[in-house]
């Protein structure tokens, strides 16, 4: 899932 | 980052400015909905929680700071500094009808299970539909200024162009977010009606007048 890829979207 | 994303987030800049900017020096809310800034100002405290605690780049601190300031400061304008220009009967759409089926979004749909996570699939579902007070607002005046015109069609480009940036992701690193995918897609579509209008009256020098 995402949450292990950081979050770089605003 | 990609040209996409960064022409989103000058819009999404562009919008929360020119908003800013009408209000402060109208000195009058007149024509805005004070409940679709709470939106927004919900939608930014609930995504940027995580300012705090991890770092990716200045230019993502300072826009997440900037946002959050902002739309503080916008409905700080509508209901204490100019509350009197507040108008109030016709902000009336139900905040609870998009609040309530976003926080049960978030509990369906999810990348984990952790307060965070929540808290971010929140505020993108509430995102897509925080404009619904405003589109409301300008239906049952049935005409908005031309600057709130402005606004809004900065504001529905932000996501459009986010759009742009997935679909540009996708092809060059793989890289999908289905949550924010969704949302970015029902987010834009309900601007399509406000683009007609904008492209058709208000880009003629007319004035956008919803027709009753």
């Amino acid at each position: 899932g995402l949450s292990k890829k950081v979050k770089d979207e605003l | 980052m990609n040209l996409f994303r960064l022409m989103g987030d000058v819009s999404h800049v562009l919008a929360v400015f020119i908003l800013l900017a009408k209000i402060w020096r109208t000195r009058s809310a007149a024509g805005i909905s004070g409940r679709s800034q709470i939106l927004f100002t919900i939608v930014y405290l609930a995504r940027y929680m995580d300012l705090f605690f991890s770092f990716i780049s200045l230019y993502n601190t300072v826009m997440k700071l900037l946002f959050i300031s902002a739309s503080c400061a916008t409905v700080y304008l509508i209901y204490f500094k100019f509350r009197a220009t507040y108008d109030g009967n016709h902000d009336t759409f139900r905040i609870e009808f998009v609040l309530v089926p976003s926080l049960l979004l978030a509990f369906i749909f999810h990348y984990s299970m952790s307060f965070f996570e929540l808290a971010w699939s929140f505020s993108i579902f509430l995102e897509a539909v925080a404009i619904l007070p405003q589109l409301f607002m300008v239906t049952k005046t049935g005409e908005a200024e031309n600057i709130t015109s402005h606004y809004l069609f900065a504001l529905g480009s932000y996501r459009a162009l986010y759009i742009l940036n997935w679909i540009y992701r996708y092809y060059t690193e793989g890289h999908f977010d289905p949550i924010a995918v969704c949302a970015g897609i029902v987010q834009t579509i309900l601007y399509c009606d406000f683009f007609y209008l904008y492209v058709t009256k208000v880009l003629q020098g007319r004035k956008l007048q919803v027709l009753p």
